[in-house]
């Protein structure tokens, strides 16, 4: 099963 | 003052509906260069990124930088109103606008629409995404790419995507069973059939076809559609508007626990 990553992972906030 | 006329105002209805699924409400900020806004869906997975070139339009002012709060679903019911042959105005004259105008005109400038739409305050949530050198970018036709994705979740609601030099494989595993579409670099001069690899690094990802679904109501924008992909990066849908600007899509991975 993979998981669902989210973006603010991968991006910083602004 | 801020004005903005775009001559085929069809191209922002299209944008409003490939987005309306994915966003609820978004900032777009105007600028001397142009238009931008950048919005995430509520589970923070998926990320729309619009720029329209201020040239792109048929005339462009904005005194100075305004962002405009808009409702998604407000503005689709106000751009029902305008036929697909309109030209499509935006337009305020104040600093801190609370309402934004709209100006519907036919070709033949006899039927003339005014809305104003109430605006809202809200928070920018933007993210920092850096300009990226992806090893593998994929253009191909948006229809096709649109057709392997819906016909691929009928299988399974995710897909792997491989790369290689030759060719991209989109590979599905579901409760019915498993299947595979293998896509090869091709020159043809038929856009539907062109497909054009540049892999400088193979690249093996999996995303939820449910976004790449959405992300594919943009087909009406441009024919062609490119995918880019670097190892433990989100992936990057790119639909080019016409000397106007570029509507881009971020989906991040999903990766083994």
């Amino acid at each position: 099963q993979k998981g669902q990553q989210l973006l603010n992972e991968y991006y910083n906030q602004g | 003052m801020f004005e903005a006329k775009l001559q085929q105002g069809v191209i922002f209805k299209k944008i409003v509906d490939a987005i309306k699924d994915l966003v609820k409400s978004v900032n777009i900020d105007a600028s001397t260069s142009g238009l931008s806004m950048q919005a995430m869906d509520s589970a923070h997975v998926a990320l729309v990124s619009l720029k329209l070139n201020e040239n792109g339009f048929k005339d462009y002012r904005c005194d100075r930088p305004i962002t405009l709060g808009l409702s998604i679903e407000n503005l689709s019911k106000i751009l029902k109103c305008a036929g697909n042959d309109d030209t499509i105005t935006l337009q305020t004259d104040e600093e801190e606008p609370s309402s934004l105008k709209f100006f519907f005109e036919n070709q033949q400038a006899s039927k003339i629409s005014e809305f104003s739409l109430n605006l809202m305050s809200l928070d920018s949530e933007s993210l920092g995404i850096p300009d990226t050198d992806y090893s593998s970018v994929i253009q191909m036709s948006s229809a096709e790419f649109s057709r392997i994705c819906k016909e691929l979740s009928s299988i399974s609601e995710t897909v792997e995507i491989e790369t290689s030099k030759e060719s991209v494989k989109f590979s599905v595993q579901g409760d019915i069973g498993a299947g595979s579409i293998t896509v090869k670099n091709n020159q043809s001069d038929k856009d539907v059939d062109r497909v054009d690899l540049q892999i400088d690094q193979p690249v093996k990802l999996t995303f939820a076809l449910r976004y790449l679904n959405m992300f594919n109501k943009a087909v009406s924008l441009s024919s062609t559609v490119s995918l880019n992909m670097s190892e433990e990066n989100p992936l990057m849908v790119e639909y080019k508007i016409d000397d106007l600007g570029s509507l881009r899509f971020y989906l991040a991975p999903k990766i083994s626990d």
